[in-house]
């Protein structure tokens, strides 16, 4: 279908089926040929190939073009928050990120604070002895606030760099487990000055619209500064991010590509949106 | 909502006197708007829109006083025939125990979906036991056996040994403790992973079960008939279960879903605790679908 040399509505609805199977959702698909149809209108495009190529540019324009690296600097304590929906791989990041930092030197600290799922706690213990990091948990049943009071006190008083927190999994919807994480972030405001200094919202790869509004929920009690887009190691391509990076200033930071320790890449624009005419 | 949508589109077509062909391809652009929101794949979308506009058509809506009430009840009629009946039941075997096997995509809701349909199947009067085949995922035999305790029902493992060995002993387990229903939790896998998908072509043919369903995430986009018509050609699946159902997901997975595989779906998700698993009503997913 590359090579294709004529612009016709045929080419345009081929497009519309690739960017809406990806997830791009209605709107913003129609808003992306919306923006080559008036390209084409003012003869800047004069084959089907610089259509493409014209629109992949568009898309990782809409992503923000270059790689964005996490929030984390020398010289003080990091405060990374991960947050997000059910089952979506949070947990998984954790040790991964955990497991990252470790490698370049950083001192890592992780807190358990989903104290509420069966064996939830068993889960990120395996992962931080995979990665050799130390970790802070309560019982379970816990106040996972009080988890990260406590673990941002050991963090100050060991000299930690990075404190990476796994909340659990919770829906957008229910009033009450956002109130929690509310709650857990402004307990990690007041402890530490311009933290967290990330809010990792994790999204899963194979979500559909939904994520726009999970974006929008979670944002609203955490102050979401970026995404992890997880399982992109299936058939799923995760085009969610597209419509969320055109409605919201989010940047993706990162991808999780497995559910090995080392599956872990840093979000490009560009090869993501390549892979979207894969 | 779609209805009111409808509404709005024919007051404005109201004006013009009779319809015609083109006032109802104008509704059922609004058509195809909810159902690709509320994440009914592409292809399923165009299929189900050259139905109901043939039955739009083929109907006395170009005379109606109503039509954007007719096109909806339309619309809704087609979902509600397309997504299937009621229909949880689970299959039984004459011979115990039944062995029911729980598969789908990483994170989907497997290991909590097999304690509520333990707790479900008790409540029916039967005897469940739990069987840990996820040997991958860190702490999943322990989620498993904590799952279990808060049920008071059994779990059996035999820590990271071969799933499909770990499922037959587990089947030896129940028929020597008087359990008459196994389930099988196993690990999540994607339908590209030759060499897991082949684990569970295995687990199937060691434990023969008489029941196998698919998870779903019910917020799943388009990428579910993939995942469905895979797992479906792959190792056979007789029924899904959509998860998550207590989030404000529109759930246009499911239709695509059935559109594809034809199977039915038998039970819905809807929560964290185990005791919030519920049977499967067509005409409730329809509306949820159409928003
Ligand atoms: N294929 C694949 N699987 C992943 C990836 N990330 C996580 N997983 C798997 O997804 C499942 C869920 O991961 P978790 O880390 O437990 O997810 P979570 O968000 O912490 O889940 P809850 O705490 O229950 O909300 C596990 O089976 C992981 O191995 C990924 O990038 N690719
Ligand atoms: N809100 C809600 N959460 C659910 C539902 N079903 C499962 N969960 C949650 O989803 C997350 C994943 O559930 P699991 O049972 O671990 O999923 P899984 O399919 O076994 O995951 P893997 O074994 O890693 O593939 C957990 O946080 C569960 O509590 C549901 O119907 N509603
Ligand atoms: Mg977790
Ligand atoms: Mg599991």
């Amino acid at each position: 279908f590359l090579g294709v040399p004529k612009i016709d509505e045929d080419l345009f609805d081929d497009l519309e089926e690739i960017l809406i199977t990806a997830d791009l959702g209605v709107q913003t698909s129609d808003d992306l040929l919306e923006t080559l149809r008036q390209k084409v209108r003012e003869d800047k495009l004069h084959t089907g190939d610089q259509v493409i190529e014209a629109l992949k540019e568009e898309m990782a324009k809409l992503l923000g073009d270059e790689i964005v690296p996490l929030n984390i600097e020398e010289g003080r304590l990091n405060i990374i928050l991960v947050v997000g929906v059910n089952g979506v791989g949070k947990t998984t990041l954790v040790g991964k990120l955990a497991n990252r930092y470790q490698a370049e030197g950083y001192k890592v600290l992780v807190a358990a604070a989903d104290t509420f799922r069966a064996a939830a706690i068993e889960q990120l213990e395996i992962w931080c002895e995979r990665a050799g990091v130390d970790m802070i948990k309560h019982q379970a049943g816990a106040d996972p606030a009080a988890v990260v009071f406590d673990t941002i006190q050991a963090g100050k008083a060991r000299g930690t760099d990075v404190i990476l927190i796994d909340t659990a999994g919770r829906l957008h919807n229910k009033g009450h487990l956002m109130d929690e994480m509310n709650k857990i972030y402004r307990v990690i405001k007041r402890e530490v000055e311009d933290a967290p200094h990330e809010t990792l919202l994790v999204l899963d790869a194979t979500t559909g619209q939904n994520a726009v509004l999970q974006a929008k929920a979670f944002d609203e009690v955490s102050n979401v500064t970026a995404l992890a887009l997880t399982k992109l190691d299936g058939t799923a391509k995760g085009g969610i991010v597209i419509a969320i990076s055109q409605q919201m200033d989010i940047p993706v930071k990162l991808v999780g590509l497995g559910e090995g320790i080392d599956d872990l890449r840093d979000f490009d624009p560009s090869v993501f949106v390549a892979a979207l005419f894969d | 909502n779609l209805s009111e949508k409808l509404q709005n589109t024919f007051k404005k077509l109201r004006g013009k006197g009779r319809l015609t062909e083109n006032d109802i391809n104008e509704a059922m652009r609004e058509v195809r708007l909810a159902l690709l929101e509320a994440d009914v794949n592409f292809r399923v979308t165009r299929d189900f829109i050259n139905k109901v506009k043939e039955k739009a058509l083929g109907s006395d809506i170009l005379e109606s006083l109503t039509p954007g009430q007719q096109v909806v009840k339309i619309v809704y009629d087609e979902l509600v025939e397309m997504i299937g009946g009621t229909q949880s039941k689970l299959t039984v075997s004459s011979k115990i125990p039944t062995v029911i096997m729980l598969v789908g995509l990483q994170g989907a809701g497997k290991t909590t979906a097999t304690g509520k349909l333990a707790n479900y199947l008790r409540k029916s009067g039967k005897k469940p036991l739990l069987v840990a085949c996820d040997v991958y995922r860190p702490a999943a035999i322990e989620q498993l056996h904590v799952v279990g305790r808060q049920l008071n029902i059994p779990v059996f493992d035999m820590g990271q040994g071969d799933p499909a060995e770990i499922a037959l002993k587990g089947i030896d387990q129940a028929l020597s403790q008087g359990r008459d229903t196994v389930l099988l939790d196993t690990a999540g896998r994607l339908h590209i992973d030759d060499e897991m998908m082949s684990e569970l072509i295995e687990i199937k043919e060691e434990a023969k079960p008489h029941e196998i369903l698919l998870l779903v995430d019910a917020m799943t986009g388009q990428d579910a008939v993939n995942v469905a018509d895979s797992f479906n050609s792959q190792i056979g699946i007789d029924g899904i279960i959509l998860t998550k159902m207590d989030g404000d997901t529109r759930g246009g997975a499911a239709l695509s879903i059935k559109a594809v595989t034809g199977k039915p779906i038998k039970f819905i998700s809807a929560g964290e605790k185990l005791d919030t698993l519920e049977p499967f009503y067509p005409d409730r997913l329809a509306q949820r679908i159409l928003g």
